[in-house]
Order: structure tokens, then sequence, then C-alpha cells
């Protein structure tokens, strides 16, 4: 879950 | 997505927006630096590898493809371009890309958060954005009569990385275990280093007089 957390800024 | 982080966005796009206004208008880069614009474009696309792989939101990747689409697009008219690109400052634009993207490729091999080539080349991404502008400032202090579109353009740039920290404070509140030393560090040494900018730039506004910055 924290990995595609990590990935949602730009 | 909090109010920080969207007008983070859109100050970083309205960046983009004002760049590609003043070469258009006025056919000339001048004082624009195109190492720098050439690190942003090696920042986004090393960042966005993952832009068909790992879908968050159609906004995501509709700001990813602008950005890399207008990253290309400004160095098509910097390189490409019959008119503009005679206007470029090859002779002030001496900043070596090897000082900034050698630490930077370094720190990402020993400093990341998994032992992936993905992961590796999107730390890479957030340590060689902090450092990206450096070109650009060192151009800005060399270039007499800074137009105002330029100074602007930085300005923008800066203010983008500043609202994401306020996302992140924002974030680190309202989210359990968000934590980011990696993207934090960076970007408050990103943000660090326009500071001096700022100072300047604030200052030419208040007295209404053109920016110069001391050399």
């Amino acid at each position: 879950e924290r990995e595609d957390l990590k990935k949602d800024e730009l | 997505m909090n109010i920080f982080r969207l007008a983070g966005d859109m100050v970083h796009l309205l960046s983009f927006v004002v760049l590609v206004l003043k070469i258009n208008a006025t056919k000339s880069c001048r004082g624009i630096s195109l190492k720098t614009q050439e690190l942003y474009t090696l920042v986004f696309v090393c960042r966005y590898l993952d832009l068909f792989s790992n879908f968050i939101s159609m906004y995501n990747t509709t700001m990813k493809i602008v950005f890399l689409g207008t990253s290309f697009a400004i160095l098509y008219l910097m390189r490409g371009h019959k008119v503009i690109k005679v206007t470029y400052d090859r002779e002030q634009d001496t900043f070596r890309y090897l000082f900034l993207v050698l630490p930077c490729a370094l720190l990402a091999l020993l400093i990341h958060n998994a032992w992936t080539p993905f992961e590796v080349v999107w730390t890479f991404s957030i340590y060689l954005e902090a450092v990206a502008i450096l070109p650009q400032l060192v151009l800005l202090q060399r270039t007499q009569n800074i137009d105002n579109l330029t100074g602007n353009y930085v300005f923008l740039l800066g203010l983008y990385r500043g609202l994401y920290i306020l996302n992140w404070i924002y974030r680190y509140f309202t989210e359990p275990h968000y934590i980011q030393w990696i993207v934090w560090i960076s970007g408050i040494v990103q943000t660090i280093l326009y500071l001096d900018f700022f100072y300047y730039y604030i200052k030419s506004w208040k007295n209404n007089v053109k920016l110069a910055l001391p050399s």
C-alpha cells in the first residue's frame, strides 16, 4: 500500500 | 488531494506555460538554460517510467504526459527551431552536467527505499530535480536585463516546490504512516536553493524595478 502512496505525487 | 498539492501542481504547470509563452512570443530563449531544461526532461523520463504500468488517477497520468510533452517541446524549441536556437546563450550556459548527474546517481545507488532498478531510477530523479535549477540560476546571475517572463518562470518553479512542502506537512498530519524522508529532504534542499532568488525577486517587485541578481 505504501508503495502506491509514495508514487502518487508528480 | 489537498489544496497545497493542487496549487503546487498548477503553479508547476503554469511555469511551463510561462516559459513556452516567453520563447514563442519573443522568438528567443535568451536567459534560459538549456542544461536545466535537459536535466528536467531527464528527471521526468526517470520519474515517470511507471506511466503505463502504475495507474493512480486520470489526473496523474494526464499531468505526467503534459510534463513530459512540454519538456520535450521546450528542448525542440531551444535546439531545433531555426530562429530560436540561435538566441541560446551557449557561451554563458557553462554548468557541467556531470557535477549534478554523477553525485545524484551515486546518492541514489547508496540511499533509496528499495534495491530495484525502478526504485533507484525514481530516487535518482528526486535527487536530480532538487539541483537541476542550478545551471539556470547561474545563467540568471550572468544575464544582464533579465526579462520579466524569465524571472516569473524561475519564481513559479520555486513556488511550486514550496507549496509541495506545505502539502507534505498537511499529509503528515492527516494520513497515517505518511513518511517520505528522501522526498522531503530533497524537496527542502530544492526550495532552499531558491531563497536567494526569491529575496531579489520580491525586492525588485516591491520597488518596481527590473530584476537583477548581484554577481
